[in-house]
């Protein structure tokens, strides 16, 4: 296999994708089940995940043209050139044209739409081509029936060499990794990736797990969080809910979705929404304060202050957290308010934090907050 | 101006055409080669003909034969095959 010089690949495990204009050969059903195939067979051998928009940006542009389309390199009608793709990055990274003057199939029967978008793809994320005749990334097309298609093995090392293996992740220190999907429940060292309040239930995330605490303490488990969040899959960054308005917002990477309890409702949007700035590529965490209406937003040292009500971002922000939550130690990787304190989760600790006094009044284990 | 292309067969002109463009565009170190430029590189080509060769496995000569435009004419992907 072969990735580009410098070896661009995205930073971030989420990517959308939308298809801007389909072919006259196929309809527009066949069209969406190739793309989404295409894309699973790279999300299946490596920590991706990848969403479909309608409307606006997305990281992967998809579109049939014909002839010059104004990128420079113009398709040549039948045969010969069948598509092509950019590597990763802003504007035209990751965006893949077909060429419209082919015949395209979901069969055997001209070129088979599956095979030629999971090859596109692996551009898109960041192969070049390969010299071994059996992999997907060979550059001339040799025919692969998506039902039950397996990744070659040179393509499977050429995806994991830019974004690790699955489950794991590269970008994740290779240090001993959980015998079972499950977080180990009662690590001493338990640390939580995001924490919200939801309806009369707290839900506590972890990489692909997530806890849902009842007010009592009864029996508590991890559940997988694709079983009631599929378009999450793993990871959250930050989470809160806005209970007057009986909205929650996670956030990953530089996406966000807006649920109704557990109804996601619509695709993703990106956090610039709120009135971050573009450096911010992620958010460590969100607390919303219900007195105030005001959600605060943790990125790396500082935070952010937005208004709910006039939802736009409070002036003069970022402010240094150091400086506003004295005693909280660490990066804040959740936080989240209940009966009018703010905790604040940093690795293996959790902070009570007494926004009257201005101080931490309790320190407690993550852990403890499922029942450990 | 008549190709001076060093090919080890007969090779009809249209074909040497078809190999001077595909390897303009899948083996060239940078953008699209204006016409103008076409005729005073044949050795760039047989440059280009022998990092083709040696990415499919051909024998690699540096000169257009049968084989080397069998697979110049299977239907492909657009991306070059130089990872530039």
């Amino acid at each position: 296999y072969h990735v580009f010089p410098g070896e661009p690949k995205w930073q971030k495990s989420t990517l959308t994708y939308r298809i801007t204009k389909y072919t006259t050969s196929l309809s527009a059903q066949d069209v969406d089940r190739a793309v989404e195939l295409g894309l699973k067979a790279w999300s299946a051998a490596a920590p991706l995940n990848f969403v479909k928009t309608t409307q606006g940006e997305a990281d992967i542009m998809i579109s049939f043209e014909s002839g010059d389309h104004g990128d420079s390199y113009p398709f040549d009608g039948p045969r010969g050139t069948l598509a092509h793709a950019f590597a990763p990055g802003e504007g035209l990274g990751g965006d893949t044209h077909f060429d419209n003057a082919e015949r395209w199939t979901t069969g055997k029967n001209g070129f088979n739409l599956f095979t030629v978008a999971a090859h596109e793809f692996g551009h898109a994320l960041g192969l070049g081509h390969s010299s071994d005749p059996s992999a997907l990334m060979y550059p001339t097309y040799r025919y692969q029936h998506p039902v039950g298609f397996q990744l070659p093995q040179d393509d499977v090392k050429g995806i994991q060499a830019l974004y690790g293996t699955k489950g794991t992740g590269k970008e994740k220190p290779a240090g001993p990794q959980q015998p079972s999907n499950n977080p180990d429940q009662c690590d001493p060292n338990l640390s939580f990736d995001a924490v919200t309040v939801l309806g009369n239930e707290l839900l506590l995330f972890k990489e692909r797990s997530f806890w849902r605490r009842h007010a009592q303490l009864a029996n508590i488990w991890p559940s997988p969080i694709a079983s009631s969040f599929p378009q999450l899959m793993s990871n959250v960054d930050a989470a809160y809910e806005v209970a007057e308005r009986g909205t929650a917002y996670f956030f990953k990477g530089p996406h966000y979705w807006t649920t109704r309890g557990l109804q996601t409702q619509g695709l993703p949007r990106t956090i610039y929404d709120f009135g971050f700035p573009r450096h911010v590529q992620k958010i460590d965490a969100a607390v919303h304060l219900k007195n105030s209406r005001k959600t605060l937003f943790f990125v790396g040292d500082d935070y952010y202050s937005y208004d709910e009500t006039r939802r736009a971002m409070e002036d003069d922000y970022p402010k240094s957290i150091d400086d506003e939550f004295p005693g909280v130690e660490g990066n804040i990787d959740a936080a989240v308010e209940v009966n009018g304190f703010i905790y604040f989760f940093s690795g293996p600790k959790a902070y009570k934090y007494d926004t009257e006094k201005e101080d931490v009044v309790n320190i407690v284990k993550s852990s403890s907050w499922i029942g450990c | 101006a008549p190709l001076r292309f060093t090919w080890s067969q007969p090779i009809d002109w249209k074909d040497i055409y078809t190999a001077k463009q595909y390897l303009d565009k899948y083996y060239s170190d940078r953008g699209p080669v204006r016409v103008a430029e076409m005729v005073a590189d044949d050795v760039s080509m047989s440059r280009k003909i022998r990092k083709m060769q040696k990415f499919y496995g051909l024998q690699v000569t540096g000169k257009l034969d049968q084989s080397t435009l069998a697979v110049m004419k299977k239907p492909r992907c657009g991306m070059p095959d130089l990872a530039n």
